[in-house]
């Protein structure tokens, strides 16, 4: 598999007498192949392995820190740059957009977030924005019941920003309030604009993309859509239970400069996590 | 893309880009570039027939199928969580109703908050009948009530809509086994996610051995995803695509064209 054979150009490496040009070169085309597979942006992919070369062969690695190692903190440390500076979410009152595209699970981490901003002590009420999606107003309603948060919601709303504002005198007393919105992708200018407006309405504290673990070469392009019309704070990546590494995450998150701050591990309500980056790296090189 | 009238060195480079891009996966992209080092030809016009052989080579008629096929047809929907089986599954329906056939759907999700509400909402749009237990009952006891239901009204076809799971989780792929052997489905129908990456190839692969799939559809086309998973499933696999989701109005199903989507990939 990829992550052996990365594993192993890296072992090789770590018991390497002293580093040569050829084996540094070897190791980072295995990082290339690695990231790729794990759908990192292509181009992202290139300029990140050339800097990783570049420093591996000029660097001087640091005290007691023999060369092999050198080269491997090297990677870790450029691909944490990526992720940027990581930032938990703030126990305070606050309104909390959730937007991203279709099917990434935002309803769905509407819910297990307001489970965990409860469990802190926050009393929590969810807004169904989302008037575009059949019953999507019956998901979150029945969500909210499971995790015992206030909510609001109405099925003959003709628009979202309507079900906001109602949601918003509703839910005043709530310590946060969760929007929930309709999926949309970057080609979908009247919902972008619809975003837009909820964005400038509400003035939410976060303004959270939602991402698949699974998405590949686009999220890189899809994130900056989002990012450009309501400017991104946090970034939540579900569906990291099943196979697929995140690539495509990182790249949004490079690409927007928020950081990630939970992930999904699975479809119940308690499957939700505080971001490690540690061991999204590990996991991400195989 | 500039792949076309470039010297050949430039154009193996563009192309491999293009082909990761668009989320071919490396695997697929080193297999094409390695048939095409071989020939001499035009490059851009060997690559372009290289990737559309590898998607006509295992090509199915859906409607053809359909109607050929003992009545009632069975189709069961499968696949990840959110990647649209739902909604495909609604747009299936509505073009097997505009052709004259009679369908009932099966609601076997019993398991995602709104999934029922979300099934029947599509099922009233269009006048397809929607049958359904409650939360937490048996997946596949739905099935068999939609499918004996079926065959008591003389219908024409049976389209069962399953939960999302991941292709990871043991007890699901059971419990997807069981619904596939209680409801003997005809048609087995993979649906991924156009947007998906490398894990769509995984998600197919596993889904193939653990239930067997016949064909797929990749959704969400519309968003610009070029779909290139397509590719490494058609190539590994050997599965047709049949459809490709275009958007989430019930007319939004296009049917799978090698020529059109070869065409899209490199632009
Ligand atoms: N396995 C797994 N499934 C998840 C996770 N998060 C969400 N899901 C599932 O993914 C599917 C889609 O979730 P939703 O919450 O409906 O997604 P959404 O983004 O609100 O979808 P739209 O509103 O249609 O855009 C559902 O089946 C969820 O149960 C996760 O972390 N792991
Ligand atoms: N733009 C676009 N959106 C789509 C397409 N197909 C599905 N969707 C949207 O994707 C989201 C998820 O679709 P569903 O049909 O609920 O997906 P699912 O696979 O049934 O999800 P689970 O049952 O939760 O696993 C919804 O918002 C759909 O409207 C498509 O071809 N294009
Ligand atoms: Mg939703
Ligand atoms: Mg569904």
């Amino acid at each position: 598999s990829l992550g052996n054979a990365l594993r192993n150009s890296i072992k090789r490496v770590m018991n390497a007498p002293h580093i040569d040009s050829n084996l540094i070169r070897e190791v980072c085309k295995d990082i290339q192949r690695a990231l790729l597979q794990a759908d990192v942006n292509v181009k992202q992919v290139l300029d990140l392995t050339k800097r990783i070369e570049k420093r591996a062969l000029t660097e001087k690695p640091a005290a007691g820190m023999g060369s092999g190692e050198h080269v491997v903190h090297i990677m870790y440390e450029e691909l944490s740059n990526l992720l940027g500076k990581g930032r938990s979410i703030e126990l305070k009152k606050q309104k909390i957009l959730m937007l991203g595209i279709y099917g990434q699970g935002k309803t769905t981490s509407c819910a297990k977030l307001a489970r965990y901003l409860q469990k802190k002590g926050l009393s929590v009420g969810m807004v169904a924005a989302d008037i575009h999606r059949p019953a999507a107003y019956d998901q979150l309603k029945q969500l909210s019941e499971k995790v015992n948060s206030k909510f609001y919601g109405d099925i003959h709303a003709k628009s979202a920003i309507d079900v906001v504002d109602r949601g918003l005198k509703e839910l005043s007393d709530c310590d946060v309030i969760i929007i929930d919105t309709a999926g949309r992708h970057k080609l979908d200018e009247e919902l972008m604009k619809e975003l837009k407006e909820i964005n400038d309405r509400v003035k939410p504290e976060e303004r959270i993309l939602v991402i698949d673990a699974t998405t590949g070469q686009q999220a890189k392009e899809q994130a900056r859509a989002f990012h450009e019309n309501v400017g991104i704070t946090g970034v939540i990546l579900t569906k990291m239970d099943g196979s697929a590494k995140g690539g495509g995450a990182l790249s949004a998150v490079a690409e927007v400069g928020a950081p990630i701050m939970f992930i999904g591990t699975g479809e119940k309500i308690e499957d939700f996590e505080l971001f490690d980056s540690e061991r999204f790296i590990s996991r991400l090189l195989g | 893309r500039g792949i076309f009238g470039k010297p050949r060195e430039e154009s193996i480079e563009a192309l491999e880009m293009a082909l990761l891009e668009a989320d071919v996966g490396i695997d697929a992209t080193e297999r094409i570039k390695n048939a095409v080092a071989m020939q001499k030809k035009e490059i851009g016009a060997i690559i372009r027939e290289e990737v559309k052989n590898i998607l006509s080579e295992n090509s199915m008629d859906f409607d053809e199928f359909v109607k050929t096929h003992e009545k009632p047809v069975k189709l069961l929907f499968v696949g990840i969580n959110g990647s649209g089986k739902t909604t495909t599954i609604a747009k299936v329906g509505y073009r097997l109703k505009n052709n004259g056939y009679s369908c009932v759907f099966g609601s076997c999700d019993t398991f995602r908050a709104g999934a029922v509400e979300q099934l029947k909402y599509h099922g009233e749009k269009i006048g397809i009948e929607v049958i359904a237990h409650d939360y937490g009952s048996d997946p596949a006891s739905v099935a068999f009530d939609a499918i004996a239901h079926a065959k008591a009204k003389r219908m024409d076809a049976v389209l069962l809509d399953t939960a999302g799971r991941m292709q990871t989780n043991k007890n699901l792929m059971e419990e997807m086994k069981k619904i596939k052997r209680v409801s003997s489905a005809d048609l087995t129908i993979f649906v991924g996610d156009g947007l998906a990456g490398n894990d769509a190839l995984l998600e197919a692969k596993e889904f193939d051995a653990n239930i067997g799939i016949d064909c797929v559809i990749l959704t969400k086309i519309d968003s610009d995803a070029k779909g290139g998973s397509a590719i490494a499933i058609a190539q590994e696999l050997k599965k047709p695509i049949i459809f490709l989701g275009m958007g989430e109005g019930y007319d939004r199903l296009m049917k799978f064209d090698a020529e059109w989507f070869v065409k899209r990939l490199f632009e």
